[in-house]
This record gives C-alpha cells, structure tokens and sequence, in this order.
C-alpha cells in the first residue's frame, strides 16, 4: 500500500 | 492466457468512424498499472459500439497482452491497432475491475 501511494500519477493519451 | 482473466469481457469495436474515440491513463510504474478508459468521444468508433465504457480496464489488444506495458508503449499499441488495414476492428479484452 505504501508503495501504491508512491507511484506517479500516468499521463492521459487520446487515441 | 487473457480469457483466464476472471471477470473479463472480449469486445469487438468495428473502425466505424475516422477516430477510435477513447482517452486512457495509467500503464506500468503507474498508479494505474492497467489503461483504463477515461473518455469516450461522442461519434468515435468506441462510442459507435456501445459496448466500452468510462472505468474499464483494457487487459489486452488483438491478443495483445498490456500487463507491464508503459502508458506510451500501450497507447501506440493501440493507435497502431486502429491505423492498421489488416483488419476493420480491433479487439479489446476489458474488466470492470482495477
């Protein structure tokens, strides 16, 4: 859980 | 391997329009290590087919495993699936569940 909290946020692509 | 996915659906999006209609966030090292459909565009082929939905997480493309893909790796996945002629659709494998 730590370590989700950690992860960056992703960058949102349109397709 | 993808159809052992509990809870998956296989949905079929026809290139019924000039776009594919969908926005994604999220691939590996991210908090969401899955795309998950976070827009789908009115008039899009993704709309057209009614059956992809906001909160959906794409597991696989034409059979194409994401699972530890990047986010850019998986949206040119997906882009090259739409661009390609060798088919008029483009099969995903989604989830409701994150």
């Amino acid at each position: 859980r730590e370590k989700r909290l950690t992860l960056p946020p992703s960058e949102i692509t349109l397709l | 391997p993808g159809l052992l996915e509990p809870m998956s659906t296989l949905v079929r999006v026809p290139k019924s329009a000039s776009t594919l209609g969908i926005a994604i966030e999220g691939g590996a090292n991210t908090r969401q290590p899955l795309p998950r459909i976070v827009t789908i565009q009115r008039g899009g082929s993704a709309h057209n087919c009614r059956q992809l939905k906001v909160g959906q997480v794409i597991l696989e493309v034409n059979g194409i495993s994401l699972r530890g893909r990047e986010h850019r790796e998986a949206a040119c996945l997906i882009a090259e699936a739409f661009k390609t002629k060798e088919k008029d659709y483009i099969d995903f494998l989604i989830t409701e569940f994150n």
